[in-house]
């Protein structure tokens, strides 16, 4: 089992390792790669050995060969279908960000209880009303949702998410979700990250 | 020096303890905390020891004077203002959520380049001009700003602001933004999220 920071930090390194591509680089040392990322060096090679062998002593990594087998692995090389669930202030600001597609993410369908088309203008994700979530998630194998309903009714959506097929959540609602242990949910509790930030300004 | 990772649990364990106040718990042992929090029991004893001597052996801990003492580290319990800085499709949703305020944070003014008065309609934060941003930190002595401005202008953005006192910085931009050592920066990277995500669904 490889730990969730392991994860994280593979993407960090596809960030790095696409940046130095757009600037031409070629290969790059496990020092460099690793100061771009954050990490030492040993925390890099620790992390890559999960995965198999790369790059060669002396030499360094090739930045396009490691970049592609990272893609590999974290499943980013091919479009994933995400659907949104609850189109309101925040879900409707997500459905018009260009970057989850850059990064191999389409958001297919957005679902609301009470869906303003108005919210979805322009777009092409269809917007559909929560009744059809289940029927949707079986007809077209939906694993990962992003959930932007209010807190009062997070925990009932998952329940339906989850009997439907959706095995991974990206959860802004700030409640703890009770799932089944083979579901994954990252929580983003932008509360919290203030909190943790003003921890630091004293 | 305390790790950030630190603090991110007291705030879990600030949430937790408002959840058992909310329905009138008055004591919980370290075992029922750290299970609701998520962490191992000798993981939520070390992360307090750090902060002083709470609760007793065996009684476990009174959740409303633990609380009290975890706000005033966190320094939740006074209202800290905030500044948000690109009122677009996503600053514009940042600024009609009420959660910030519950938690002791007041989003106090909004800038953009092109402020478009319809995106802060009915909202009590000024929105402001880009080119009243260093005045208005240096006047209001901000501290805490959130950047949700376009990758191509964060770093000249926070610049600015770091120039003007700024000194810690919510970041929604794609980019690593560089900042002299004694800033700190979250960076919140959605499309990563769903990448950590995507690798679990194998
Ligand atoms: N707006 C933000 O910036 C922000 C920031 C952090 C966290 N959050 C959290 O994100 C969530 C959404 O916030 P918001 O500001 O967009 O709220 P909102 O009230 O603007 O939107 C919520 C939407 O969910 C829909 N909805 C309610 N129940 C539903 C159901 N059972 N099935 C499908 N749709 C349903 C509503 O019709 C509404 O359109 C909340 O839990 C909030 O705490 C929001
Ligand atoms: N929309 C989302 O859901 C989402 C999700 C993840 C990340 N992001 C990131 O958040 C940022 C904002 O995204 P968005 O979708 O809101 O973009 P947007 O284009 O809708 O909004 C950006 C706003 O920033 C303003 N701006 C540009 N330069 C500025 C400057 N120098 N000073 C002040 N304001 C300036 C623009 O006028 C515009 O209103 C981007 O970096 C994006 O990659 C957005």
């Amino acid at each position: 089992e490889i730990p969730r920071k392991t994860i994280y930090r593979l993407s960090i390194f596809q960030r790095c390792l696409q940046r130095l591509k757009e600037n031409k680089v070629e290969t790059v040392s496990s020092e460099a790669l690793a100061k771009a990322a954050g990490v030492k060096p040993t925390q890099l090679r620790k992390d890559l050995t999960h995965f198999g062998q790369f790059g060669t002593r002396g030499l360094g990594y090739n930045v396009s060969g490691l970049s592609s087998a990272i893609a590999g692995v974290l499943g980013s090389s091919r479009l994933q279908p995400v659907i949104l669930v609850g189109v309101g202030n925040l879900g409707s600001a997500l459905l018009r960000y260009g970057g989850f597609q850059k990064e191999g993410f389409e958001i297919v369908a957005a679902f609301d209880s009470l869906p303003v088309p108005a919210r979805a203008k322009g777009l092409k994700t269809a917007l559909m009303k929560a009744t059809d979530l289940t029927r949707f998630i079986r007809r077209q194998n939906i694993k990962m949702a992003i959930l932007t309903v209010p807190a009062l009714h997070a925990q009932e959506v998952v329940n339906e998410m989850v009997a439907a097929g959706i095995q991974a959540i990206l959860n802004f609602s700030p409640v703890v979700l009770e799932v089944p242990k083979n579901i994954i949910v990252n929580n983003v509790d932008l509360a919290m990250e203030l909190e943790n930030l003003s921890y630091f300004i004293r």
